[in-house]
């Protein structure tokens, strides 16, 4: 500390009095500490684990705690080291669930490196909320770039997780993410999304030309199926409509893809990388 | 998906 400039040392000081604070979620050290500034805080589960996140104190009132980050490690990866969110087991008929993330209360990464790799914290399954709100960032960006950074920002704001349990860990337990667990139209809810940061055309220009024709914009839909009975947990930004191709355009996943799709990002690069064409 | 897209990390926030 004494190498530390005035400035500085209070900045710290006000950083430490954040592990003060005890509450179960962003919103409640809103509400309780009138706390205004987004960055890291300590939150504490119901059983009392002690865990640390990043909390957006500003977007629409503020009090929304990060809970998981999706990263594609690499594209041409086939449900390899790094899929958290679909299987790290290969693609395997006889592991349809994969690591089975969505519905469970595994932990990994860090609020820090959302951007790099993989994140799920126990607010995933702890914290009992109403709405989500997604970002979607450039890998790698350091945390106080995030806000600026985004290329996509939503939330919804019609409280929609009170019909699913409060969260997504319950969400995805009446929907569970798993091959062949029904066909195309087993879709599960899609719900309206309200932009913080771009609309509903920069988001169909952010999938690939042929998927366009089929979903609608505006929306965030959960536990979409393919044609080939392969599960996808959430398709940010859009709500699939026609032609059941949600691999290229809907992320998360199971244990399986037919024929080789497997992964976090399913098939975003089943035109090669570019400038959208074709299905990436 | 776009180049963006796919090196973008999606972020999942409650309220």
């Amino acid at each position: 500390p004494q190498n530390l400039t005035r400035t500085n040392f209070e900045h710290l000081e006000r950083l430490s009095n954040r592990s003060r604070y005890v509450a179960r979620s962003c919103k409640e050290i809103r509400d309780r500490y009138n706390e205004q500034e987004d960055g890291l805080y300590y939150l504490t589960t119901a059983n009392g684990m002690v865990y640390q996140t990043f909390c957006d104190m500003t977007t629409a009132g503020g009090g929304w705690t990060l809970v998981a980050s999706v990263h594609e490690n690499s594209i041409n990866g086939r449900c390899t080291v790094g899929d958290r969110w679909s299987s790290q087991q290969g693609n395997n008929l006889n592991l349809p669930d994969g690591d089975g993330n969505w519905s469970n209360r595994n932990t990994f990464g860090t609020a820090e490196g959302a951007t790099s790799d993989d994140f799920k914290n126990p607010g995933y399954y702890d914290i009992k909320a109403e709405d989500m709100s997604v970002w979607h960032v450039p890998n790698n960006f350091p945390l106080d770039h995030w806000n600026l950074a985004a290329i996509l920002r939503y939330h919804t704001n019609n409280r929609f997780l009170r019909l699913y349990g409060g969260n997504l860990f319950q969400l995805f337990k009446h929907y569970p993410v798993r091959y062949n667990i029904g066909s195309c139209s087993n879709r599960g809810p899609a719900v309206p999304i309200v932009y913080d940061h771009g609309d509903r055309e920069t988001t169909r220009m952010f999938y690939g030309l042929k998927p366009r024709k089929e979903f609608e914009p505006g929306f965030i839909t959960f536990r979409a199926i393919n044609n080939e009975r392969a599960a996808m947990a959430i398709c940010s930004g859009v709500k699939p409509i026609a032609g059941c191709n949600t691999e290229h355009y809907c992320i998360g996943g199971g244990g399986y893809f037919y024929p080789d799709q497997c992964g976090d990002f399913p098939s975003f690069d089943y035109d090669s990388l570019g400038m959208g064409q074709g299905w990436s | 998906a776009s180049k963006e897209m796919t090196e973008a990390a999606v972020l999942l926030f409650y309220r």
